[in-house]
């Protein structure tokens, strides 16, 4: 599954 | 982080300087949407606030807290200090048509139905959409002064160098967040025409004028 892996992007 | 993405923010930085700089130079927030500058606070609260329990980097804590604070400021200048330069008769955008549609999506689309992955999903559809009242009252007024163009392209040039920057997390991390490209591909997509007349008319030395 994708990014919830931290929303490391502003 | 990559170059793309660095840059990118460092533009999105620029965007709001020169933002500020307008407004502080020419006392006045004329040609400026306040409905855009709301949506933006709208957009930075509900994405940022994990600010308090996510910690990233100091880079990204501290950019976080400089668009939440900016924001902000823009929005208490338009409000109050310049409040007679604010002309809320041509900025006539019902932001309801954006708002009602982008919290439905939120709650269909998002990585987890939590509070605060709807949130974050609704930052990113809205902010993907908050320039339309500005970009409409540019249309609406047919023409701009050149300060606040170069605070649009920035702005504009943030999210189409977003891009590349998926690309390239995509090839090296295998990463793909398809929310956050889908609506950054839309939202780079509003910015096209406002290029163009950008690119052909103003950094050519020309008023920025749109045809009738």
């Amino acid at each position: 599954a994708p990014p919830v892996q931290g929303h490391d992007e502003l | 982080m990559n170059l793309f993405r660095l840059l990118g923010d460092l533009s999105h930085l620029a965007s709001i300087l020169v933002l500020l700089h307008k407004i502080q130079t020419s006392r006045s927030c004329r040609g400026i949407s306040f409905k855009t500058q709301a949506l933006y606070v709208a957009v930075f609260v509900a994405r940022y606030l994990d600010l308090f329990w996510r910690y990233i980097s100091l880079y990204n804590s501290a950019m976080k807290v400089f668009f939440i604070g900016s924001s902000c400021y823009i929005l208490y200048l338009m409000k109050y200090r310049y409040r007679p330069t604010n002309d809320p008769s041509i900025d006539t955008f019902r932001i309801e048509y954006l708002l009602v549609p982008c919290a439905i999506l939120s709650l269909i689309f998002n990585y987890n139905f939590m509070p605060t992955e709807i949130l974050w999903s609704f930052s990113i559809f809205l902010e993907s959409v908050a320039i339309l009242p500005q970009l409409f009252m540019l249309q609406r007024t047919g023409e701009a002064e050149a300060i606040t163009t170069h605070y649009l392209a920035a702005l504009g040039i943030y999210r189409a160098l977003y891009i590349p920057n998926w690309i390239y997390r995509y090839f090296t991390e295998g990463v793909i967040d398809p929310i956050a490209v889908t609506a950054g591909i839309v939202q780079t997509g509003l910015y096209l025409d406002f290029f163009y007349v950008y690119f052909t008319k103003v950094l050519q030395g020309q008023k920025f004028e749109l045809p009738a």
